[in-house]
């Protein structure tokens, strides 16, 4: 229930704490089970193999933008598949190229842009990117929001 | 919205720098439960974006986000009197530090969120799990109406690669339909992002050798053998297949969540469950045929043994496991 090489027993403690679900106002443990990190009572099925097709569609047809980001050390969703489809897949032209993208005059990764869809990696960062680089991954948040390069 | 307003956090000393808020809302009409937990900016609340977070697995909750990602507080494992306890500061890169967040449990049967109706309603998929997020979402702007003209974004990371867009076009569709009240969606980031089985499935050898996990040459026979680097559906038993297995080896010993962490409790920690690591269907399904074939060469070693008299070794301490092998 706990995903490999995770440790999640901050989250567990403190989730499973009757105080803490009190204050913020969860079920108790009694009446819906202890907080797990991923759940086993999910039967999931995955019904839509590919959604490049609504990536073009929200991005291209109703305006909406999109920031398609990878922390560059990630083995579980590898940014090499993530560059493909971006790259390859979408039907847009690249409207501006691959460049080093900057936090305090350091790289922090790299970034392309696809019309109203971009790609950027987080150089050195996991799966769980804020995890692992904190103050780059707010930096990037907040120039996302704001419509900055 | 006044009964969910929070006070105060157990484990954080000190006055919450935001409003947080945190309840459930119901969707569908079987008593489904959706617990969000919102966190409002600590600049001005009215001029932030409002953006949703959602983690990935499926099934993993958005708690992830909350406590190890960007959440408002950097939570601490500390001994206490009464045993171990956690004890929470101030995180100087919350994302709430530029914007409104709620964090979501979803589908119904993640994290804190559940049904009335219990494991009937815990058997789900995609499109569902969309239909009643945006249910939720809809809801949410009613319940919190000085929201409702916010500059609006879905974020998540991993499985949330096909919760958000799914979700993101719920929205869009809804919107045009007529649904009230009108959500002010404006864009959608996703970290790691599951997104296309034939191209998530074929990442993992291209990563490996352009990490150095593997050799050039050895991912060269893997691109000739596996029809020109078609990894994601390569038969069982074939020689791609065979390849694959060896890839598998020399990386299954890392973290697979980030190559250059440790891996907490280790390679060769092993809770008798199976895996539930679903992240990406092409990684799942390479894992898995390492996985049979492992076990498939370890009954072959005990038949042998049991047939020269000798006792079976204890796996994990007595025979090389390929996380040792690997160290």
């Amino acid at each position: 229930l706990t995903p490999p090489c995770t440790d999640a027993r901050a989250a567990s403690l403190w989730l499973n704490d009757d105080a803490v679900r009190s204050a913020i106002h969860a079920a108790p443990k009694q009446v819906i089970g202890e907080w797990t990190l991923c759940s086993n009572h999910l039967f999931y099925t995955r019904v839509v193999p590919s959604l490049i097709p609504t990536h073009k569609s929200l991005t291209q047809k109703h305006g909406l933008r999109a920031l398609i980001y990878s922390g560059d050390h990630d083995m579980a969703v590898p940014h090499t598949g993530s560059e493909v489809w971006t790259s390859t897949k979408l039907d847009a032209p690249e409207t501006a190229p691959w460049r080093p993208w900057m936090v305090a005059s350091q790289v922090a990764g790299y970034v392309v842009d696809y019309g109203s869809l971009s790609y950027a990696t987080v150089k050195g960062a996991g799966h769980m990117v804020p995890t692992n680089k904190p103050k780059e991954s707010l930096t990037m948040f907040k120039r996302f929001l704001d419509g900055e390069p | 919205k006044q009964n969910d307003l929070i006070d105060a956090v157990p484990g954080f000393d000190g006055e919450l720098p935001s409003k947080h808020y945190g309840g459930y809302i119901p969707v569908g009409t079987s008593g489904k439960r959706l617990y969000y937990y919102f966190v409002e900016a600590e600049t001005d609340p009215s001029e932030a974006p409002v953006v949703l977070w959602l983690n990935g697995g499926p099934g993993c909750s958005s708690f992830d986000g909350f406590v190890y990602e960007h959440g408002p507080f950097n939570f601490r494992l500390a001994d206490t009197k009464a045993g171990q306890g956690v004890k929470l500061t101030l995180n100087s890169y919350a994302w709430n530090k530029v914007a409104n967040m709620l964090f979501l449990d979803s589908p119904a049967g993640v994290g804190l969120s559940y049904s009335e109706a219990g494991p009937r309603d815990y058997r789900t998929d995609d499109l569902v799990t969309a239909a009643d997020a945006e249910e939720f979402l809809r809801k949410w702007f009613t319940r919190y109406t000085q929201f409702q003209s916010s500059r609006f974004f879905i974020s998540g990371e991993s499985y949330a690669g096909m919760y958000v867009p799914n979700l993101a076009r719920a929205v869009v569709e809804g919107n045009e339909d007529g649904a009230e009240p009108y959500i002010n969606i404006e864009g959608y980031l996703i970290g790691n992002a599951v997104t296309d089985t034939e191209v998530d499935g074929n990442a993992l050898p291209l990563f490996a050798a352009g990490k150095s996990l593997i050799s050039q040459a050895q991912y060269d026979t893997l691109w000739k053998r596996c029809d020109g680097g078609n990894f994601w559906n390569a038969s069982a038993g074939c020689e791609c297949d065979e390849l694959l297995d060896d890839l598998v080896d020399a990386v299954s010993a890392l973290n697979v969540y980030d190559v250059l962490e440790p891996c907490y409790l280790g390679p060769n920690y092993d809770d008798g469950e199976e895996d539930q690591d679903d992240e990406g269907e092409g990684w799942a399904k390479v894992q898995g045929a390492a996985k049979k074939k492992k076990q498939a060469r370890l009954n072959s070693l005990q038949k042998a043994l049991k047939s020269h008299g000798r006792k079976w070794p204890v796996v994990g301490s007595a025979l090389p496991r390929v996380g040792e092998r690997v160290h």
